[in-house]
């Protein structure tokens, strides 16, 4: 997708705030791909939104939002 | 929904720290006191408001910098709001955000308000995006009211409401001594559209007087009749005005040479008294918020009366059209409203005034239709801005399921605001 400067971060931003991605508690700062996929599509599921795992344009409309601070138990594994 | 945590106890007290400044503060408090109903109306739940010390849930506002929270706010939009989970009891609202009431402009500080006292309570993030528990503010909603999913997951917590085990201290019996003897008169519909008089009372509950009997007006829909003497011991029926003042706490009513003062529903030593500086037979009645004082109304004419000075009433009555443009004489009813509007009733139709006390364009309206929540008889003509008042409109009154809403604080000083409400019950 056609990512503005620092959209990509914004978002991975979004899931962590909201316990949607988790970051790895031993491994390095770096999240794998297929974290960060799983994390977008349990997102765009609790959102109503086509479950595409990409960061399309109704996916970053949708985290424009306003909303409340507090986190989202919608990923069964983080929230695990 | 998603359980968090739950408090052990179910009376809890509350504390409003500080207000937000896009709104009328008792705009702003009617509408937190809202949101804690929410969850007292569909749970075993009490919430008394302290106004100094220590309480269980204190709700403030701050943003981007705060000495107290160490999760700073972002400004317009975003985050609007977050709060703990039981048992801390901190609920914290975003000072930048546009908070309103009553338009889909900005955002809707009840709605937002009863979502994070939803967290107080101990609910997590609902998966309905419909319900008061998502994430995302889903906008405002002028008949709001809680989600299946919202009401089972606080009773999951907290059980069922239910009259039989509502505790004992907390029963508010009805007054019992003798009512005033009133001439039997026939139960009154509001879906004529008339009355006696409107109050906006303590803690923003609308109030209408027609006859013998009284009933709130919520945004929902109307409360049960009550006779009025069933709240307001001592107190007849068939009323000229009602006023009630925020500055004062005093609830005033007028009837004939006669007036009443009663501060929530107990009546102040020393009246009924005579009306001597007024003409008798008033009106109306309403406070003006801005100037903080009574206006009291007759045929064309007003009386403006400071309650805690000496009035010279030598200038009055003065026309009332002179202040209060394009609005009728001998006018039924007249309130200041918690939109921050003065509103005059007259026969079957009501006029908005901005405030600037000039009726807007597209009144007068149809009070059964805008305010009782009656099923129009005429099509109604929606003012050209389109925009309707905020109370519910297009639903027939519907009496078989209403409950009993009135809070009775009978010997509890106005300080400590008790929203338990008592159970439904037949009206």
């Amino acid at each position: 997708w056609a990512l503005g400067p620092g959209e990509k971060e914004a978002a991975v931003d979004y899931l962590l705030q909201y316990g949607y991605l988790q970051k790895p508690l031993e491994g390095p700062d770096d999240l794998r791909p297929e974290d960060i996929i799983e994390a977008l599509r349990a997102f765009q599921e609790a959102s109503e939104l086509p479950v595409s795992g990409q960061l399309d344009d109704a996916t970053r409309a949708r985290m424009r939002q306003p909303r409340c601070g507090l986190e989202d138990p919608f990923n069964q594994k983080t929230h695990k | 929904y998603l359980l968090l945590g739950r408090w052990r106890k179910k009376h809890l007290t509350f504390r409003i720290l500080n207000l937000p400044s896009t709104l009328p503060s008792y705009t702003a408090r009617a509408a937190l006191l809202q949101a804690f109903q929410y969850w007292s109306n569909v749970a075993p739940l009490t919430f008394r408001e302290v106004k100094a010390g220590w309480a269980d849930i204190r709700l403030s506002f701050h943003g981007r910098q705060s000495p107290y929270c160490s999760n700073a706010f972002d400004g317009p939009g975003r985050v609007l709001a977050h709060a703990d989970i039981p048992e801390l009891g901190s609920v914290h609202f975003d000072e930048d955000e546009l908070w309103t009431e009553e338009t889909y402009r900005g955002v809707n500080l009840r709605i937002i308000a009863a979502h994070e006292l939803g967290h107080a309570l101990g609910l997590g993030h609902s998966r309905y995006t419909q319900a008061l528990m998502a994430p995302v503010y889903a906008g405002y909603r002028p008949h709001f009211k809680l989600h299946p999913d919202d009401v089972a997951g606080i009773q999951a917590l907290y059980g069922k409401k239910s009259p039989e085990i509502e505790d004992e201290e907390e029963e508010t019996e009805l007054p019992t001594v003798p009512q005033v003897p009133t001439e039997p008169s026939p139960m009154p519909d509001p879906c004529s559209g008339e009355v006696d008089a409107m109050m906006l009372g303590p803690r923003g509950k609308t109030y209408a007087f027609k006859g013998n009997y009284v009933w709130t007006v919520t945004d929902s829909g109307l409360g049960p009749l009550f006779q009025v003497s069933a709240l307001w011991e001592g107190l007849p029926g068939n009323l000229d005005a009602a006023v009630y003042s925020p500055r004062t706490q005093w609830i005033h009513f007028f009837k004939g040479d006669k007036v009443w003062r009663y501060v929530n529903f107990k009546m102040s030593p020393g009246f009924p008294k005579k009306l001597n500086r007024v003409e008798p037979n008033l009106d109306a009645a309403l406070y003006w918020p801005l100037n903080k004082k009574v206006f009291l109304f007759k045929g064309s004419g007003y009386w403006q009366w400071d309650e805690l000075a000496q009035t010279d009433f030598s200038r009055y009555p003065k026309p009332t059209k002179g202040l209060f443009t394009g609005v009728p004489d001998q006018p039924s009813g007249a309130m200041s409203w918690r939109d921050g509007r003065v509103y005059f009733f007259k026969g079957k139709q009501y006029w908005r005034l901005n405030r600037q006390l000039r009726v807007e364009k597209g009144y007068p309206r149809d009070i059964a239709h805008n305010w009782m929540h009656c099923r129009p008889q005429t099509p109604d003509t929606t003012p050209s801005d389109g925009d309707t008042t905020s109370s519910a409109t297009g639903t027939t009154l519907d009496t078989t399921s209403l409950a009993i809403d009135i809070t009775l604080n009978t010997d509890r000083s106005a300080r400590d605001t008790i929203l338990d409400i008592t159970p439904s019950a037949t009206a």
